[in-house]
């Protein structure tokens, strides 16, 4: 673990009554090492350990009795500070039905995550709806209408129709029928699809979602800086949903996204069961980048 | 090294910052800079842009593990178990392969293993019935591995080259899932041996690629990778510390969601992308 390992170098550098340049590199290197192992994008992962140096620095803590505590000490709060936010709620306001988009690239969890979703909003007493927008992946639709089976959620939606349209019907339903929300599943897509991008901007552009999740994979690695800047760039989105936590992916791409976008981690998935969602802890997903 | 000298530590340091962000992975990183310094110190290179090739060389030849290419099994049914972990791309690389196989003029079914997850086997035989190729399936719910056996068996009725096995995506930390693949080549092995086990990784997957591999390798012994999303902007680069390690040859990429955006691997060409 990386408090072994800053113990193993401040034993090294023990005896030493103010540390150099080159040692304090030393050190700084065993973190930038644990948090690129942990996929933490290498831009973030250069200036967060800076910034943990300006700390660690100007605390003095490198000369104190306990340097490695201390320094992990830093980092863990700087960490948790950087993925912590305020803004972890859904929004709910504005006018009826509540309208929540998920979108990402393929395979990050999507279809599933809007049945959750769709669960954990009926268990809050919400009446939502489930919109299966997806009408390029084989049995996309059928997939959602099977969770949607499970947890007692009605679905519209097929694969025949526009996704613009299959939205616009799917607001007229829910109001008719007194759904509260809607909750809108969309195809996979690349950042650099531009046409598939056009796709999102329109439906959001057209019914202005109060909440539109990007889901993300927590095994992506490098990549996910510039996946959740193209999403934000061209679309924007509300919050992150992270997916497979169930996993032992590090999960340094929450670190990486939030530095970048500013956007905070709403949700963590952690499981393929439909009550396997979770509102996300930064403290424990410090503690998991940290390894 | 003497080579090294001619060029500073920010030439070195922006080389292993590009390995990095492809998910070389720093130690790897380390490993393949070395390589290229030894390299050019032999040839005794003086110019960035033959270093540049040495990058791209050094990474080709890492990766030039083992045979591309569906080892057959040249005495009955070619069994072909497609793993990995959750929506990696294994369904949608099993109709791509049965298209690839098809199209080289052999006769492929494909057993709808994934009992489990909603509209698995609905998904898988869309596909089937694009490529135009047979799909064997039982009920949701039921046991994959008779799923599996039952379609070596319709194969060896009607002598059928392939079988093409999908599984339901599992993380490979969880026990009773790959237990459960062990299960289902054990059982496929009682009428023939499975020549081929492909671990279907996506191309967007950082270190933890190399963790899959392993744990997957281990359970079930994987003979060959397929790398997904390569259409993408990630560049898949834990696949040369999974070469490095474990000596697994990649043998296709995948470049897109419809049926032929399946491509050979050509080492070449990938250390060509991964420095563009
Ligand atoms: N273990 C685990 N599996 C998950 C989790 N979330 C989703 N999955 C699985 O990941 C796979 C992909 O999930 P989907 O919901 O189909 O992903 P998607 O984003 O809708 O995929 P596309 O529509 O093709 O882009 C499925 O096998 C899910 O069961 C999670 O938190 N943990
Ligand atoms: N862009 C791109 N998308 C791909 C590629 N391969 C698969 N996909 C997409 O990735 C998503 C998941 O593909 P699946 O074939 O369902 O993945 P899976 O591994 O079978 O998923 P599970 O069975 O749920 O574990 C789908 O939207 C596919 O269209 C690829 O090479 N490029
Ligand atoms: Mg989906
Ligand atoms: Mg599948």
């Amino acid at each position: 673990s990386l408090t072994d390992r800053l113990q193993d170098v401040f034993k090294r550098l023990r005896g030493h009554a103010k540390l150099s340049e080159k040692q304090v590199q030393e050190v700084m290197r065993e973190i930038r090492l644990a948090l690129l192992e942990a996929d933490v994008n290498f831009k973030v992962a250069k200036e967060f350990v800076s910034q943990v140096q300006e700390r660690a620095v100007g605390q003095e803590v490198l000369q104190s009795l306990t340097p490695a505590q201390q320094v992990i000490k830093i980092v863990n709060e700087e960490m948790v500070e950087l993925l912590g936010s305020k803004e972890n709620a859904v929004n709910f306001s504005g006018k009826l039905p509540v309208t929540i988009m998920l979108i990402g690239l393929q395979g990050s969890g999507k279809t599933t995550a809007a049945a959750k979703l769709a669960r954990h909003l009926k268990s809050k007493g919400r009446s939502p709806m489930l919109v299966a927008a997806d009408v390029y992946r084989p049995a996309a639709v059928e997939q959602l209408k099977v969770l949607g089976e499970k947890i007692g959620v009605e679905v519209t939606g097929s694969a025949n129709q526009k996704p613009l349209d299959i939205v616009e019907k799917a607001v007229k339903a829910a109001l008719k029928a007194g759904h509260d929300t809607v909750i809108i599943d969309t195809a996979g897509r690349l950042h650099i699809d531009s046409e598939m991008m056009q796709e999102i901007s329109q439906i959001k552009k057209r019914f202005k979602p109060q909440e539109i999740l990007l889901t993300v994979d927590a095994m992506t690695g490098q990549d996910a800086v510039n996946v959740a800047l193209a999403f934000k760039e061209q679309v924007d989105f509300d919050g992150i949903v992270l997916t497979k936590l169930d996993g032992d992916a590090r999960g340094g791409a929450a670190l990486s996204m939030r530095a970048v976008t500013g956007k905070p981690i709403k949700f963590a998935s952690v499981g393929e069961k439909l009550e396997d969602l979770e509102p996300f802890y930064p403290d424990r997903m410090a503690s998991r980048i940290l390894g | 090294a003497l080579a090294a000298r001619r060029f500073d530590e920010d030439f070195w340091e922006n080389a292993e910052e590009i390995l990095i962000s492809a998910d070389v992975g720093l130690p790897m990183s380390v490993e393949v800079v070395e390589a290229v310094k030894t390299r050019l110190t032999a040839l005794k290179v003086k110019e960035p842009e033959e270093a540049l090739q040495a990058f791209k060389d050094v990474v080709a030849e890492k990766l030039s593990v083992g045979e591309t290419g569906i080892k057959f099994n040249p005495d009955g049914v070619t069994v072909i178990l497609v793993v990995g972990v959750n929506g990696t791309g294994k369904t949608t690389t099993i109709a791509k392969l049965a298209n690839y196989m098809h199209e080289q003029g052999k006769t492929v079914i494909l057993a709808a293993a994934d009992t489990f997850r909603a509209a698995a086997i609905e998904q898988l035989e869309v596909w089937g019935e694009r490529v135009g190729v047979h799909t064997v399936k039982h009920r949701p719910g039921s046991d994959s591995a008779a799923v599996a056996y039952d379609a070596v068996e319709a194969a060896q009725a009607r002598g059928i080259d392939a079988v093409i096995v999908d599984t339901a995506g599992r993380l490979h930390t969880k026990v009773n899932l790959m237990e459960e693949l062990r299960k289902i080549k054990r059982i496929v092995e009682r009428k023939v041996p499975v020549t081929e086990v492909l671990l279907v990784l996506d191309a967007t997957t950082g270190q933890n690629g190399l963790i899959q591999a392993r744990q997957f390798k281990e359970t079930v012994g994987v003979t060959g990778i397929v790398l997904t999303k390569l259409d993408g902007t990630a560049k898949g680069g834990i696949v040369v510390a999974i070469e490095h390690e474990l000596g697994i040859p990649i043998k296709f990429i995948g470049v897109g969601e419809k049926m032929h955006d399946l491509l050979p691997f050509d080492p070449t060409g990938f250390a060509e992308a991964l420095f563009s």
